[in-house]
Formats: structure tokens, C-alpha cells, sequence
């Protein structure tokens, strides 16, 4: 739904605070639902994922804003989880209803797209609640920190921000404006690093496209 | 500031963006 004043009014931080304090750890009912359907059932994969990107994010999240801080990064990570599963049974719903089908096992194996939206929630919870509980040594963890962390190319990444912001409704304006910082960011400089995915991309259409039929004439 | 731009055509989501349709 597109963002409106009413919808920025009503949704406040302690909104999205009280949907995730009180959601659960796993995959609800209908997100198993969604897997079962799959070609390739994906939930062993999508649990074992969340498991390592979690240690890998706590000892991360720890070395850089301080052993004393653990605790905060488990919380967060944690959130951040069940803001992940939130959102991806609401794109699937959505998904579902754009193009009429329930079998999504090519995405729902993607672990890029996993990666995406892991992160995605991740950056939100942690734009939310504050990168540490001290005041002073969070910003080391401000974005793109979470896509060194998890080894995420910065063009994925920017894949899932539109279907983010349409998929959770409970998102503040400040929220949705963190995310489009990110996009700006990503689009300005973060996309065109040398190792971005994006060049690769700009070849592949270059050769789709074929040679220019009529080359213009040079002018004299 | 203005709001979000939603910039995806209606035939995008993220089964063709991440190349999985």
C-alpha cells in the first residue's frame, strides 16, 4: 500500500515494537504452507540460514560495537528474524495473488533473496531500536555494515527494499525514509563498485540487445 | 520530505527481480 499521511500518523515505532515482541522465533503455519508447496521444500535451508547468519552477525555485531554489548546484538538479530518471516509471508501472499500461484520453490531456494531480506529486517530493527545501548559506539554498525557482514552485494540487496516497504504495512515514515536512504546510497556509489553484480548485468543486455543496425554517420 | 517512490512496473516483484520466475 502506498505510504499516506494517515498510515504515517497511526503507524508508530512502538507499533511495529509490540508486532515483533510478541511474534514467534519460527516460521508461522502459513509461511510452512508456503514451503510445503514447494517443488523443493526450502525450510531446512531457510532455518540452517538464519542459524549461521546469526552467529556470523552476533560475533560481528560484538567485535565492533563490544563484547559487552552481545546480549543487544542477539536482540536485535532476533527481532530482526521475526520481522524477516513477517514480511516474507506477506510478499508471498502478495506474490500469490499478482500472478496466481502458490509453488514459489525457485525463490524460496534463492539464497540470495534469503540474504536480501535477512539483512533488510536486520537494518530496520537495528535503525529502530538503536544500534547499541550505549549511545556513542553504535555507529560502526550503520549501513552498509550489515551487507559486509553477511557478504551481500549491495545491488541484491537494493533488490528487495520496494517489496519490503510494500509487504509491511506497519513500517513508520522514518523507517520506510531509512530504507530509501539505503537505496539512494546503493544507487549513487554502492552498486558501482567494481565487484557489483550490476556490470555483469549492463553486459548481458548489452548483448541482448546485438549490434546498432544503422550506426549514425560521423560528422565531419 | 516527499514519500516513497514506488518505481516497480506491475509486472515486478521479487520472483523476477531475483531471476526466480
Amino acid at each position: 500500500p502506498p505510504q499516506t499521511p494517515v498510515r504515517a500518523v497511526m503507524n508508530t515505532i512502538q507499533q511495529l515494537m509490540m508486532i515483533l515482541n510478541t511474534a514467534s522465533d519460527q516460521p508461522s503455519e502459513n509461511l510452512i504452507s508456503y514451503f510445503n508447496n514447494c517443488t523443493v521444500n526450502p525450510k531446512e535451508s531457510i532455518l540452517k540460514r538464519v542459524e549461521t547468519i546469526g552467529c556470523i552477525f552476533k560475533e560481528k555485531f560484538a567485535e565492533t560495537v563490544g563484547q559487552g554489548c552481545i546480549e543487544i546484538g542477539s536482540q536485535r538479530y532476533k527481532l530482526g528474524v521475526r520481522l524477516y518471516y513477517r514480511v516474507m509471508e506477506s510478499m508471498l501472499k502478495s506474490e500469490e495473488e499478482r500472478l496466481s500461484i502458490q509453488n514459489f520453490s525457485k525463490l524460496l531456494n534463492d539464497n540470495t533473496f534469503h540474504t536480501s531480506l535477512l539483512a533488510s529486517a536486520v537494518e530496520i530493527v537495528m535503525a529502530t531500536y538503536g544500534r547499541s545501548g550505549s549511545q556513542n559506539n553504535g555507529a560502526g554498525t550503520d549501513f552498509p555494515w550489515i551487507l559486509n557482514v553477511l557478504d551481500l552485494k549491495a545491488f541484491d540487496f537494493y533488490k528487495v527494499i520496494e517489496s519490503f516497504i510494500k509487504a509491511e504495512a506497519s513500517l513508520t515514515r522514518e523507517m520506510i525514509k531509512h530504507l530509501e536512504r539505503c537505496e539512494h546510497r546503493i544507487m549513487e556509489s554502492l552498486a558501482w563498485q567494481s565487484d557489483s553484480p550490476l556490470f555483469d548485468l549492463i553486459k548481458q543486455s548489452k548483448e541482448r540487445e546485438g549490434p546498432a543496425d544503422h550506426p549514425e554517420p560521423t560528422s565531419t | 520530505a516527499p514519500d516513497y517512490h514506488f518505481g516497480l512496473e506491475d509486472g515486478e516483484g521479487v520472483r523476477e527481480l531475483f531471476d526466480c520466475d
